[in-house]
């Protein structure tokens, strides 16, 4: 395991992006994680629709809540093509699902996996290397007010409320942390980014975890 | 006071000025408070006045943490392989 990794060096992981008053972190995570799988299969970087999957993910609720594992599921059941961002913009609202012709240029997944990786965060960290950014929900409430720094305290396990996408990990200091992309812009923490540290299961960051291939 | 750090991030709507400034000033303990629990640690976080400063905890609750946890598997670890069996 290499002491530090991030797949943004890689240039697989899009910008962050601002969710703002609209509750689909769940869709911005799992879109996420599916930009990085294309660009690590050698497509090109492209930010994907993530007004799709709040619109069209009949198992979740859009803007008022959902998670991950029912995004998948959504995408690997129906085989969707999650089209271009620019395609299929983000409102910050629900809206009606469009659908597009079968022969539309998209991205599907093939499959997914999901794990609790709890007290094996060194597995963890394997599978980001092995199979791309990882798809996290974590304990956000006291996010609120974070800064930057490695959040140790001030949030717990069994109690996640927020997906968020890992997409590296530094061993270097003393205290080794997961790099973390958020969705509430690129100015909120450590350039749109959270580091919380590795080993502890802190925030329940490891409780469930899944990766997306594609 | 709506000019001060953070005011670009008042959110819009009809929260009224009052509730805000309430918020906020909640913010500022809560700030002094988490910031006071481990002051000697290594990196560790800071907190301060954000974007979501104006919101009360229970609203930043409502609009942003919509998700929650699946229940997933436990991840198998491979046993490792006696060197024996390796070629």
């Amino acid at each position: 395991l290499p002491v530090k990794f991030d797949w943004r060096d890689k240039h697989v992981v899009t910008q962050v992006r601002n969710q703002h008053m609209c509750g689909g972190c769940w869709a911005f995570s799992v879109v996420g994680a599916v930009e990085s799988a294309y660009a690590r299969k050698g497509q090109p970087l492209e930010e994907l629709s993530v007004q799709q999957v709040i619109d069209c993910s009949y198992n979740n609720y859009g803007c008022n809540g959902g998670t991950p594992s029912s995004a998948f599921t959504w995408l690997n059941k129906t085989q969707v093509k999650l089209v271009k961002d620019s395609e299929y913009p983000f409102k910050v609202q629900n809206g009606l699902c469009r659908y597009f012709s079968d022969s539309h240029p998209g991205y599907s997944i093939k499959d997914y996996s999901a794990f609790d990786f709890s007290g094996q965060e060194d597995e963890m960290a394997k599978a980001l290397l092995n199979f791309g950014p990882l798809v996290v929900v974590v304990d956000a409430m006291s996010w609120q007010d974070y800064l930057g720094g490695i959040i140790q305290h001030h949030c717990s396990s069994g109690e996640a409320n927020h997906a968020v996408l890992i997409t590296g990990f530094d061993k270097t200091g003393s205290t080794p942390y997961w790099i973390v992309r958020n969705s509430w812009g690129s100015s909120w923490g450590v350039d749109g980014y959270a580091h919380v540290k590795m080993g502890g299961n802190i925030c329940g960051i490891a409780d469930s975890v899944s990766a997306v291939f594609v | 006071d709506n000019k001060g750090p953070g005011a670009a991030f008042i959110p819009s709507g009809p929260r009224s000025r009052e509730r805000q400034t309430a918020a906020f000033r909640e913010s500022l303990k809560r700030h002094h408070y988490l910031n006071s629990l481990f002051p000697g640690e290594n990196y560790t976080a800071v907190y301060g006045v954000n974007q979501f400063s104006y919101l009360l905890p229970e609203e930043f609750k409502a609009i942003y943490l919509r998700s929650k946890p699946s229940k997933y598997p436990r991840y198998p670890v491979e046993a490792p392989k006696p060197t024996s069996s390796v070629p």
